[in-house]
């Protein structure tokens, strides 16, 4: 687990930086040529090893787990891939084009075109620009994806009102957050929350892009992200 | 669940570092 980078007095916010998963890195097949359909392989690899941290991660989200599993499984299967979405784009801002999947995997224009990730490429530069010039920070990265999980809109929750309080807890923690870092800017909760929509138009082009791929046929995808991909159909 | 049994599994029971 990544250590806090500031102080914060905010304790959901800590503890979402104290629980942020470590750095992920790609393990490519070694046996196979390089080619546009191994930089695919590797990419669903990588996707399907990053499920199961998240659904890991979810698990210490402050009030998830007390949801009944039902719930539990409702957020997930709506949010996954903003979760996923967030996590690129958070590793992503330091670059200019690059897209960074894993530390040692990342994808430039050229090969998002060449493996036909181009459109997919374009979405995802949009939102970095986006939090580029907001300056995210790991704190308010960490709780916009606790924020993407509990908002995930998913019509299959049978506890609505033990969501929205999840969703209440979490706006909280982040206007304690800003009140505490960024008092000079009363918005930035606001700002921050108005690049939800763009998230998940970004992760809802992520999954068709994926639909199609396996729908081809051509690229092996692990059994994780077949069901999780199959949840959004 | 029985469509999304490997979800249902990794929730209930074990830390991704089971699988």
């Amino acid at each position: 687990h990544s250590l806090p980078g500031k102080k914060t007095t905010n304790k959901v916010v800590s503890h979402l930086v104290l629980v942020e998963p470590g750095e992920i890195f790609a393990s490519p097949d070694p046996s196979l040529p390089d080619s546009d359909l191994h930089t695919l392989t590797t990419l669903c690899e990588i996707i399907n090893r990053d499920l199961l941290i998240t659904i890991g991660w979810a698990k210490h989200v402050p009030g998830f787990s007390v949801l009944s599993l039902v719930d539990q499984m409702a957020l997930l299967q709506s949010a996954w891939m903003e979760i996923l979405v967030l996590g690129i784009v958070y590793r992503s801002l330091p670059l200019s084009e690059e897209l960074v999947v894993a530390e040692n995997f990342l994808l430039d224009r050229e090969q998002c075109r060449n493996t036909g990730l181009l459109h997919l490429h374009a979405v995802l530069l949009q939102l970095i620009r986006k939090y580029r010039k907001t300056k995210l920070d790991k704190e308010e990265f960490v709780t916009l994806k606790a924020m993407a999980l509990a908002n995930s809109d998913s019509t299959n929750i049978e506890n609505v009102e033990a969501v929205l309080s999840l969703q209440d807890h979490l706006h909280e923690a982040l206007q304690d957050y800003e009140k505490e870092h960024h008092p000079e800017d009363n918005h930035r909760t606001g700002k921050l929350l108005m690049t939800l929509p763009l998230l998940r138009q970004t992760a809802n082009e992520a999954v068709r892009t994926f639909c199609q791929i396996r729908l081809e046929g051509k690229i092996p995808m692990h059994k994780l992200f077949l069901e999780m991909l199959e949840a959004k159909m | 669940t029985e469509r999304h049994k490997i979800l249902h599994r990794l929730l209930q029971e074990g830390s991704p570092s089971d699988i």
